[in-house]
């Protein structure tokens, strides 16, 4: 099936932005 | 930067440099970390991710943003660490250009009004267009709210914007992509909405929202899948996902996920 799911690779402070890898 | 100096020398030229550098400095700055503001969608954005299941094991990762940089994104719920899944979309919520073909007879009205030559992102904002229009209660007519009017593709940029950037080569293309953009709705209306009325009703099939959707298709797809067979590759939408750095002028110095 083409389910999506993103991961992170590395840690994430509360607040801060995230931004898919390409 | 590159095309942006090779502009000639003009006030805006500089002004655009010194914003591209300042972006720049931001993102090499420690403490350049821009936290953003609260959304006015944020409760609505929580509540779609709980009624859809996006979130992982039911708990809350991701909120919804305004950046100074790069407007609307997601930002962390709270400290996330390595490997943590944040998001998880469904199938049924993705949208590729496979979509079309669950519509009778659509493929063969498709056939007949532009042959076999669609490039798949024009059929993608055909399947956008025609998921909002279908089923107005349905996730993606949800969905619409998150979306920006005007994606920000060169592709919507008034010809005195063009301008700005005379005497680079994106002139040149943005013309002949937004004219074969034009061609590609011209073959496709108002025939299909002759051959198939319930399904395509003029009013949501103009030109003015073909490009709003090609353009959201152009800056928020994600290419997916393939493997080793790059013919396998497909380009799809994917709710919430999309509004995962989707802005070209966002800050691109945490690079922190990865669609698996």
């Amino acid at each position: 099936t083409l389910a999506l799911t993103f991961r992170l690779l590395s840690a994430v402070p509360a607040g801060r932005q995230l931004c898919l890898y390409y | 930067l590159r095309l942006c100096s090779k502009a000639p020398h003009s006030a805006t030229r500089e002004a655009n440099l010194a914003a591209l550098a300042a972006s720049r400095q931001r993102l090499l700055q420690a403490d350049g970390e821009d936290l953003g503001q609260e959304d006015e969608l944020a409760d609505e954005l929580r509540a779609f991710c709980a009624r859809h299941a996006l979130w992982p094991h039911g708990t809350e990762t991701l909120v919804l943003r305004h950046f100074r940089v790069g407007g609307r994104g997601l930002a962390a719920a709270a400290d996330l660490s390595a490997g943590d899944t944040v998001l998880a979309v469904p199938e049924s919520l993705l949208l590729s250009s496979e979509r079309l073909s669950s519509y009778d007879g659509l493929a063969a009205a498709l056939s007949a009004a532009a042959g076999d030559s669609l490039h798949d992102d024009v059929r993608l904002s055909l399947a956008l267009l025609l998921e909002i229009a279908r089923d107005q209660a349905g996730a993606w007519a949800e969905y619409c709210r998150f979306l920006p009017e005007r994606p920000p593709s060169a592709l919507h940029w008034a010809s005195r914007q063009l301008q700005r950037l005379a005497h680079t080569p994106l002139v040149g293309r943005v013309t002949a992509a937004r004219e074969a953009l034009r061609e590609a709705h011209a073959a496709l209306f108002p025939a299909l909405s002759l051959a198939l009325p319930q399904l395509f009703p003029p009013a949501s099939f103009s030109w003015r929202r073909f490009l709003w959707a090609y353009t959201v298709v152009q800056t928020r797809g994600l290419v997916v899948g393939g493997g080793a067979e790059p013919r396998a590759r497909r380009t799809v939408l994917a709710p919430v996902a999309d509004l995962l750095n989707y802005s070209p002028t966002s800050p691109l110095a945490w690079p922190s996920l990865e669609a698996a």
